[in-house]
C-alpha cells in the first residue's frame, strides 16, 4: 500500500450512511440533515480524507445503530468535530 | 429475584434531549446569521 492512505471515499460512504440513518430518525426536524451536510461541505478537504474523521464516523454510526435513542448526542458530536475542522472559523472576539 | 436492567430505551433520554436542544439552537443561530 501507499505511505499515506486516503480515506476520502470511505469517509464519504460512512457519512452517507450516517445521513441516511438521520433522515429516517430526524423526520420531525428536517433541518438537521441539511445542517450536517453543510457542516461537511465546510470542513477542510484534508480532514475529510483523514483517519481521524473515519474513526469519528465509524464510532457515531455504530453507536447510533445500537442506541438510536441517543442519536442527537452523536449528531452533536459529529457536528462539533466538523466545526473544529471547518475552513471558515468564526473568531469569537478580537481585541 | 429478577434483576432490573438499566434499560432506559426511552425517547426521553435526558442526554439526548439536551443534545437535541443544543443542536436545534445552533441550527437556528446559523440560519439567522447566514
Amino acid at each position: 500500500g501507499g505511505s499515506k492512505k486516503c480515506y476520502q471515499l470511505e469517509n464519504e460512504k460512512l457519512f452517507e450512511e450516517f445521513l441516511d440513518l438521520c433522515k429516517k430518525q430526524t423526520g420531525e426536524h428536517p433541518e438537521v440533515v441539511p445542517f450536517l451536510f453543510n457542516r461537511r461541505q465546510r470542513a477542510r478537504p484534508t480532514f475529510l480524507a483523514s483517519a481521524e474523521l473515519r474513526n469519528v464516523l465509524s464510532r457515531v454510526l455504530s453507536r447510533a445503530q445500537t442506541r438510536p435513542t441517543k442519536l442527537y448526542v452523536y449528531i452533536n458530536e459529529l457536528c462539533t468535530v466538523l466545526k473544529a475542522h471547518s475552513i471558515k472559523r468564526k473568531v469569537p472576539l478580537t481585541p | 429475584g429478577p434483576v432490573t436492567l438499566d434499560d432506559d430505551e426511552d425517547e426521553d433520554d435526558p442526554e439526548n434531549r439536551i443534545a437535541k436542544k443544543m443542536l436545534l439552537e445552533e441550527i437556528q443561530a446559523n440560519i439567522t446569521s447566514d
